[in-house]
């Protein structure tokens, strides 16, 4: 796995997401980052499609439904405490 | 194990 730092440098993360608990995809998977407007996981140019997030800020993605990871990214870019997420990922399809 | 991985949904896209 691979820890992926994302400055904010765009008003957007620019990443869309599948993927949770309880559906076929356990963790959530990257499957687009935006590149026209590019967002700020554009920007970095060091996540990309296909990868799967196993932690954000340290927190584990594990076991958690797709709309509570999602808002869980949301809320690790939204915050002012920090200027950059933390993204734990990997390339692999973990079993769970 | 593989066949209940085979039942459970798709999941929803979200654009962050």
């Amino acid at each position: 796995s691979t820890l992926v730092r994302v400055a904010k440098s765009a008003t957007t993360l620019g990443i869309a997401v599948e993927g949770g608990a309880n559906t076929r995809q356990p963790l959530p998977r990257i499957v687009t980052i935006q590149a026209t407007r590019g967002g700020s996981a554009h920007n970095c140019g060091q996540l990309k499609v296909g990868q799967v997030i196993l932690e954000v800020n340290g927190v584990s993605m594990r076991g958690r439904e797709h709309r509570d990871a999602a808002r869980l990214i949301a809320e690790a870019f939204k915050t002012k405490e920090r200027d950059h997420v933390d993204f734990l990922v990997t390339e692999f399809n973990v079993a769970l | 194990v593989r066949e209940k991985r085979l039942t459970l949904p798709p999941s929803e896209i979200t654009m962050l």
